[in-house]
């Protein structure tokens, strides 16, 4: 049974696209076949595994638009059990395309349902904007992981997810559940230790034990066109993602 | 002769907002009107000016939606010379409404020339999505700022960027210019460094001499509700904010 993961927040630069990498991988590392879908327009996802956004090159909007199978648009990424969906450009009609057909939240959920898929997990990695390609990811999925700055304006972006997560669970998936995650986390910066306590005050276990430190070997590693664990095995965030995998494998599969 | 400024970068969380604020708050002190224009549904302008996003107040929407005239619309904020027009959640419904209407992309330009502004400088913060709030922002502006991480996804953000300002110029706005700004910029870091000097190497003066570095005091700043010339007036980030509203002053009245 494929379980599907969407990785979500409105606000900007929180590493949305660098968590659906990494997690990704490392759930590959722990032994899943794992599909990562790029939603977003900027096609970070795309560019992180090495891959060039080429507009023309068929894209999720291909299964939206006309049809296309989901077993032809998902391609190899070089590291075996992981596969992806790229993206490019024109995704950013999507969000014009998509609202005017009947239904339309459940595109994305139904383009996956018409075949058996070979994956354990599904992650897709969304653009910062609470629109309907969101809605259709959010749709789709069992789990949505909000990546989070213990940062003002990061914090405050968390009122509208929540207001989104509970309308997606009245209007088109009851089972939607919620966990945050705390990036780019500076210990030695006094607002991100006061910040990250108040989330676990008022989130409780809605936040993820795993914390993903600031490591510069995040850069690097998009510019390598490899995921963290493949880049610098032994960085900091490489065992932060690890981390990160077993507790989502534990949350997931233990249950 | 009232002068239009937008701040965007498709990539997110680059300190647009921060930019916006910051740079408007500094053009006050050099002894200009500036009015800042919140056109996020995020709303962090909004937020970092210590005021409550609430749904159902009067924003920009309201002169596109229902012609309410702009100088109904705009707030004083408490440091005299500096004022803003809110934004909400509501924002984000502007996607689908705007191109929905002929000549959608001049909304916001004929929204401002109905009256003679008593402001030298209109600022106007944008969100992380090239749609039609960035395109009717871009055809209202004569300058185009876009606040640049030397990060790997943020400079490949700029190819989608430019080919916007090549239509925005082709088909509403000929006049239209930009400048990059590096910004959140650690000059320890190896990528930074390199990076930024890529930067240069290939846009050459379309790069600010102004850099902004990382400074914590900008992220207490925003929960303080103050620009940063006023939360922390001597800070680094404060002496670079005035260093590039300088540079803009000089960009804009001496050429
Ligand atoms: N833990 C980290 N330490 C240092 N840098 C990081 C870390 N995580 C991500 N980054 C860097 O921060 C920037 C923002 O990350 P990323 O692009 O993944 O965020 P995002 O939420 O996907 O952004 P967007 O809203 O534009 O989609 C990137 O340049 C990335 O390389
Ligand atoms: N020079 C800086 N040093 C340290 N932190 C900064 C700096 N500039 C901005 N920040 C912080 O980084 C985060 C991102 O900045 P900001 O929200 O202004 O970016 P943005 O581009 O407007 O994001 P979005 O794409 O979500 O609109 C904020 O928490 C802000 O306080
Ligand atoms: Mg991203
Ligand atoms: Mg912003």
């Amino acid at each position: 049974m494929t379980y599907f993961i969407s990785i979500t927040n409105e606000k900007g630069g929180v590493a949305k696209t660098t968590t659906a990498l990494s997690l990704g991988a490392a759930l590959v590392e722990a032994g899943r076949q794992v599909l990562l879908v790029d939603l977003d327009a900027q096609a970070n996802l795309t560019l992180a595994l090495g891959t060039d956004p080429l507009n023309g090159h068929a894209t999720i909007l291909n299964a939206v638009a006309d049809q296309s199978p989901i077993h032809k648009l998902w391609r190899e990424t070089g590291i075996p059990g992981l596969f992806f969906i790229p993206s490019n450009h024109d995704m950013g009609y999507s969000e014009r395309i998509l609202p005017a057909r009947p239904e339309y939240e459940f595109t994305l959920k139904k383009a996956f349902s018409e075949i058996s898929l070979p994956f354990d997990y599904v992650i897709f990695d969304c653009p910062p904007f609470l629109g309907s390609v969101v809605i259709n990811a959010l749709t789709a999925s069992q789990l949505l992981i909000i990546p989070t700055q213990a940062e003002y304006f990061s914090i405050y972006a968390l009122k509208n997810m929540m207001s989104l997560i509970r309308r997606i669970r009245s209007q088109t998936n009851p089972d939607l559940t919620y966990r945050l995650l705390l990036t780019m986390f500076d210990r030695r910066n006094r607002i991100h230790r006061t910040l990250s306590e108040q989330l676990r005050a008022s989130f409780g276990n809605g936040v993820l034990e795993t914390v993903i430190m600031v490591d510069t070997r995040l850069r690097e590693s998009s510019i390598a066109g490899l995921p963290i664990i493949y880049h610098a095995p032994k960085s900091r965030s490489a065992l932060q993602y690890r981390e990160l995998a077993q507790e989502i494998l534990q949350y997931v599969e233990k249950a």
